[in-house]
């Protein structure tokens, strides 16, 4: 079955984009066909796999605004298998055009939906996601079957979580009520730190977290600026490894369903 | 003469609190009286002085939604001369209770002007805000005299730069005709590493960059969790000597206005 995963945390800076993009690229080197949706006016993920907001002219936002067709809208990527819905600057307004309809928190919902009613072929969905908990993040909430949220251990990054289940709980209840919490990524780990073991202990008690950690790796943050997912900047990489076992763990929860 | 400073950057995660936190107590130890104020819904700068969210009555959200006076909302810190304008979560309904007010980009600058009108004694205000360029940033862009940027030296973090300028611009050519850019303060930064050189290369091109630069150290990410600045977890790690050359510089910048 189809499967749509918003990556989620109003923390800044916690590896959202990272993990959105090489999970995506990794699920599709697994030849499942993803899309990777850019909810994100900086457009990061759109970078990310080296389709530029400033390279494009349609964006998520004609979507979601202009009601134009996902198909008219995506890019494939030097990724087999993987297409994004890219983002620019404009998303920017769609928060603020959106304001007053009533179906504000479901556009991105609908969007998908008729697209997959008209049989376009993707397997995975998933949707990086700007760090704040407003429309578009909602958009993504109300469109997701499940959410992942990426956690820096560190202070700051856990003191905003329990306000990010809250946010979830609230959609579950309202526009979406079939939205689980799909599991907790430990991103950016050090193992030499004291405060991350003490942060990853915490956080195990009271979530889903998944076995595969992502390590802290200079080579995550390099391959952006070539465009590349890590698998095709450097397959041999230790930040390489780890999305690659996450999507294995993710392909594996998902394997019963 | 009085300073406001806005640290702004929508990119997330690139030491925006951090540095408010450690810049306004460093301030506080050159015995500049000064005033922290929170414009996060995250509430981490709060948190960062040992004022947590969850152990406040009122915040900032009272100051510009139900006009309370500054001096009945601000509390006291562990460091003399260093006073915080609390956030917590509430401060997200501001950003929709506002919409339709014609004066709701210059709340925070009304709440400021009226507090020196009755005398509040402050010569350094600080103000943090959240990863986006919504209306609470825009709030603090109006009632600032100037823009402190952090930077993480990293691919997306560049990527945002320009657009955060052009923001600017655009409240310079309405709202605040006075707001300057201070400079770029360079953040989490590692030696080793050939991109963070690049970047820096880069951004010292087209911007006024502070020669303080910010060493990633594990202390820093240590001290929010004590609720202390890092000049009272760890006077003499590279952190806290980092931030006092940046408020000496601060400080330097402004002697002579
Ligand atoms: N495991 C890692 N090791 C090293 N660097 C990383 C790792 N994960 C992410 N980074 C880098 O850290 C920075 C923050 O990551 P990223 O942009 O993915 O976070 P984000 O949560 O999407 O941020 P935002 O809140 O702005 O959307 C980026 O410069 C990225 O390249
Ligand atoms: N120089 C540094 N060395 C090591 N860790 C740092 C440094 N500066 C900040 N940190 C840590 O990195 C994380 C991000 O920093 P911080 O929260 O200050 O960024 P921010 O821009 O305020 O994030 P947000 O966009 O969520 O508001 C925090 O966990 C912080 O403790
Ligand atoms: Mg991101
Ligand atoms: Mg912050």
């Amino acid at each position: 079955a189809r499967s749509i995963v918003a990556v989620v945390n109003q923390k800044g800076g916690v590896g959202k984009t990272t993990t959105a993009v090489n999970l995506a690229a990794s699920l599709a080197v697994a030849e499942q066909s993803t899309l990777l949706v850019d909810m994100d006016p900086q457009g990061n993920a759109s970078s990310g796999v080296g389709v530029p907001p400033r390279s494009i002219e349609r964006s998520v936002y004609d979507c979601l605004i202009a009601g134009m067709h996902l198909e008219d809208v995506v890019v494939e990527t030097k990724v087999p298998h993987l297409t994004v819905l890219p983002a620019k600057q404009d998303l920017v307004a769609a928060e603020i055009e959106l304001v007053d309809e009533a179906d504000r928190a479901s556009r991105l919902a609908r969007v998908l939906d008729e697209a997959f009613t008209r049989g376009v072929p993707y397997r995975q969905v998933i949707i990086d996601c700007p760090p704040s908990l407003g429309l578009l993040t909602l958009n993504a909430l109300v469109a997701a079957h499940s959410v992942l949220v990426p956690l820096q251990c560190e202070f700051y990054a856990l003191e905003g979580l329990t306000y990010l289940m809250d946010t979830i709980d609230r959609v579950r209840n309202g526009l979406n009520a079939d939205l689980e919490v799909d599991g907790v990524v430990l991103t950016m780990f050090d193992p030499r730190n004291n405060l991350a073991h003490q942060v990853s202990d915490e956080v195990k008690k009271h979530f889903s977290v998944y076995d595969a950690v992502v390590p802290r790796n200079i080579r995550l943050s390099e391959a952006p600026s070539h465009g590349l997912p890590i698998l095709l900047y450097d397959a041999k990489s230790k930040g390489a490894e780890a999305y690659l076992a996450l999507a294995r763990e993710f392909l594996d929860r998902r394997a019963g369903k």
